[in-house]
């Protein structure tokens, strides 16, 4: 029930979308938050093979069944999450990077996000003056259940607040802005660990930026919660 | 012949700064390629930044022991030429009939020109973008396969102001970058603002189908007892015919060490 074979036909040089028929587990486990369980990945592999020439290209990736939901609370303006139906208290760190010189290894990542678990955190939250992290991150945060909160690169300093007052128009090409935030999203989205996007630290990125990220980064309505309780959203 | 997948390019780079070099990219990656880190090249830390590449040959002291970054000059006032770095490579990849690949890089900052055995393309803007390049006609069938990009330093550096402050003079909003490269109230000022090719370079081969950035996404229903995965990916046709497809996805779950449940 785990594997489902597709034929499909593409004509020359065409780029296509492609939808599996979705694949049933019957409680499989899940990935936990450090603190709150085990981290369970599974390994999912798609393979392409072309008639007349045989395996064309293969992909893998660890995958974590999870669900996150977050809102911000209107008593105390702070942001509540819960993890697979159960409240969680979030215990942060602050991140922007693991070295100035950007000399980002796997071994220092690796080092970094194990001792962040070790002082028993379970998210961090990668600063909007920073990096989008890579995919080397986020591969450790995974395994030691590290949620991660990404920003996009937006700062009150630099994009509107400071001394002097900044400029609160963003970076001069917006579309590149966007083009960015799309291409980090499509690089990072299938890590259990991601957690949340914002669109910046200390302040709300361009309207027209700000609008785009929120309409990019909505739920497929196949996704949004719906009257049946039972039905569940996904980040 | 190179099988399907992915090779990454992080060994062997050389890089000199864009002024000292005296040749273009098109000669660079022909007639006149760099064969050994004599001066203005030398040995390049990629991925990495220019920063990293002279603190590594010792031309710079390390910046972040003591007061070390005061004497590194800053890109305000070297001007940007002076962290305009060339950096240099090759590598073998001998393809079969109806084989495929792609030059990656998966960040660079902030821009670029790619040079390939004679061929140029121009890699535009923006710290945090992904960039292929298919290249399966530029490939030397058989040899070397020289490799030379020119990296640009964001378009906006700013100057660091003599008190310091959050973010410089916040010229680097301008780009789409890392702001904390001007300082900030926990970080000195970056002299070359992280300019360089900062994360992974790779070559992809494949067949003629290749598979582009899948999409993998959970509902849940039931208390968690009934879940399903969703799966979504692109497909490029890179032949000259219809490809007859046949697509597979498998789930497995490492049980124990080597033994896996599919």
């Amino acid at each position: 029930e785990h594997l489902e074979t597709q034929h499909v036909s593409i004509s020359p040089g065409a780029n296509i979308h492609y939808t599996f028929p979705q694949l049933y587990f019957y409680k499989p486990n899940l990935w936990w938050p450090n603190g709150m369980g085990k981290q369970h990945l599974y390994n999912v592999e798609i393979t392409v093979d072309v008639q007349g020439y045989g395996e064309s290209d293969t992909w893998s990736h660890h995958f974590g069944f999870r669900k996150i939901e977050s809102h911000i609370d209107s008593a105390t303006g702070g942001r509540l999450f819960k993890v697979n139906g159960q409240p969680i208290f979030i215990r942060g760190g602050n991140w922007i990077l693991s070295d100035g010189l950007l000399r980002l290894s796997k071994e220092r990542y690796k080092t970094d996000i194990r001792f962040h678990a070790d002082m028993n955190f379970n998210m961090m939250r990668c600063w909007g003056g920073g990096l989008a992290e890579r995919p080397e991150f986020y591969h450790y945060c995974d395994l030691y259940g590290l949620l991660v909160w990404q920003e996009f690169w937006i700062t009150g300093d630099c994009d509107g607040r400071g001394d002097p007052v900044s400029n609160p128009n963003g970076p001069l090409d917006h579309d590149l802005f966007l083009l960015c935030a799309r291409d980090t999203i499509k690089l990072l989205r299938n890590h259990p660990s991601l957690a949340l996007w914002v669109g910046g630290n200390e302040q709300v990125p361009p309207p027209d930026i700000n609008a785009a990220l929120k309409n990019d980064l909505q739920l497929h309505p196949y996704f949004v919660k719906s009257n049946d309780s039972d039905t569940s959203a996904i980040t | 012949m190179v099988e399907i997948g992915k090779i990454v390019l992080d060994t062997g780079w050389l890089a000199a700064r864009s002024t000292e070099v005296e040749v273009n990219g098109v000669e660079l990656t022909t007639t006149r390629p760099p064969t050994q880190p004599e001066s203005p090249w030398m040995e390049a830390v990629v991925p990495g930044t220019v920063l990293g590449t002279l603190v590594k040959n010792k031309l710079v002291p390390d910046p972040f022991y003591g007061l070390e970054n005061e004497s590194i000059i800053d890109i305000a006032d070297s001007g940007r030429e002076h962290y305009t770095f060339w950096f240099f490579t090759t590598f073998d990849c001998k393809l079969s009939n109806n084989q495929h690949v792609d030059l990656n890089f998966r960040a660079i900052n902030y821009s670029a020109e790619v040079y390939l055995n004679g061929h140029k393309e121009v890699l535009p803007k923006g710290m945090f973008r992904r960039h292929s390049i298919d290249i399966t006609d530029i490939l030397h069938p058989d040899g070397q396969n020289l490799l030379a990009v020119l990296v640009y330093p964001p378009d906006h550096p700013g100057r660091i102001p003599p008190q310091g402050g959050q973010g410089g003079d916040h010229e680097i909003g301008k780009d789409v970058a890392a702001q904390y490269v001007e300082g900030w109230d926990w970080m000195t000022p970056i002299r070359d603002r992280n300019t360089g090719i900062w994360d992974e370079v790779s070559i992809t081969v494949t067949g003629p189908v290749k598979i582009v950035d899948p999409h993998l996404a959970s509902t849940f229903f039931d208390g968690y007892k009934r879940v399903y995965l969703h799966s979504t990916i692109e497909l490029v046709n890179k032949s000259a015919w219809v490809a007859e497809c046949s697509l597979n996805i498998q789930v497995s779950t490492e049980l124990e060490e080597n033994t896996f449940l599919i």
